[in-house]
């Protein structure tokens, strides 16, 4: 059982507290602003107002056993930099720190930071890519490698796998088909639940509405969607 | 040649407008605080001191001719709500606007948002894994679907992947393979480069050192944890 301090409940801090408790974390959330205390109060295992460049109050509260810390706290450059010390001096072993700019964010590396994030940055880079090429899907997965998500080209329809060769024809690896199955659903109607085959096999056929989760290079992207 | 207006530079809005004219959108910024405008103004196509719930201002700035706009300004509901309205009225065909919650992006649907995104949200539930995992950087693709990275188990080393099966064995799709390349740099002195082999093939062999990067269940995830 992994436990957890979570260090400003803003968007971001909540966000990361919620996700741990419901993987089974132990999520202790130190918050200063009592409103947000009373707002988060029996969501998490435990929601203390706090401010947390006290560092006897880091001690009082166990946060030194904790196997992980994440330091989300807006605005003020000091006092995030200021509290990652004092966790890294309580000898808390993993510091994810949020950081407002990449400046912030070398200052934190220099401190002793573990980890240092940019969410807004990390999620812009995935929903750029949506806004240029909707209905794509695309996901970064590693430099040069991308997740997307296309429609079965006409012509593929009702061939399976092995035969269609994407692998080696498109350098592609179709990690995924997302099938909608007709159901009957609670009000008698006939409805579409989605269904995912991962991973499919040579044997997999496409069949009409089905779309493929594709992984390939950002030039096959651009294959892909001629195709379509 | 897409465009795009992006609605106050915060940390969201800034990063976006960077990403689509890396890719060759043209980004026209409309922001209300004069210190972002001088701060950003040479780094986009188009930077405007402007307070966008002022309908005249988008239209004189050509704002209806853009192929999609991104509210991303924080704080006041009020104002994101406002701007989404305008920018639907003015015929902005795509429109993605960042919540501050759910209630919030319940409005903004509401409204006519064609997208609501909760980029903290989003970075907090790929980050979250990693603080429960460290080491296996395990990203959600898609329902059930996992995109992790584990080194090359011990004896799985020199063997090539048609023979390890390893879509038959464990359900598990490899989708590159991760490996160091020794190389002179600069100092001349050795060192590593990183190459990635995607999409690797039945003939792929695994060296020492190497990480496989594979889509699968959560469940497998544990069982190639305990291969490792
Ligand atoms: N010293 C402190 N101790 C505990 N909590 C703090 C401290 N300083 C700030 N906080 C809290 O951290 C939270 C996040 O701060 P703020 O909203 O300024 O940051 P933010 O970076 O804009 O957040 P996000 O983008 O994640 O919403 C707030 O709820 C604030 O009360
Ligand atoms: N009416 C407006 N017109 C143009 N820009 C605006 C308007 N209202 C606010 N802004 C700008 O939007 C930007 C983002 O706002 P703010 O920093 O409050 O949001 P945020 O959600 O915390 O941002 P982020 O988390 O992306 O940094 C600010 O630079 C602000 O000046």
């Amino acid at each position: 059982m992994k436990s957890f301090a979570i260090i400003g409940l803003g968007r971001f801090g909540s966000a990361i507290a919620r996700d741990l408790e419901q993987e089974g974390g132990e999520v202790i959330a130190i918050e200063k602003d009592p409103d947000k205390v009373r707002a988060y109060e029996n969501e998490f295992t435990s929601v203390v107002e706090a401010d947390s460049t006290d560092i006897e109050a880091l001690k009082d509260l166990g946060v030194s056993d904790v196997d992980a810390a994440v330091v989300s706290i807006g605005g003020n450059m000091g006092e995030s930099i200021l509290i990652t010390l004092l966790l890294k001096e309580i000898e808390v072993p993993l510091v994810m720190v949020k950081a407002v700019d990449e400046l912030h964010g070398k200052v934190l590396k220099k401190i002793g930071a573990n980890n240092v994030v940019f969410p807004e940055k990390d999620s812009a880079e995935v929903l750029s890519k949506r806004l240029l090429w909707p209905g794509y899907n695309e996901l970064p997965l590693a430099p040069g490698l991308f997740m997307v998500e296309i429609n079965a080209p006409q012509k593929f329809i009702g061939k399976n796998l092995g035969t269609l060769q994407i692998r080696k024809k498109y350098n592609s690896n179709v990690i995924a088909i997302k099938r909608k199955k007709p159901i009957i659903n609670d009000d008698n109607q006939t409805d579409y639940e989605q269904i995912i085959i991962a991973p499919p096999t040579a044997e997999t056929k496409l069949k009409g509405g089905d779309a493929m989760i594709l992984v390939c290079s950002q030039e096959k992207i651009e294959t892909f969607r001629e195709l379509s």
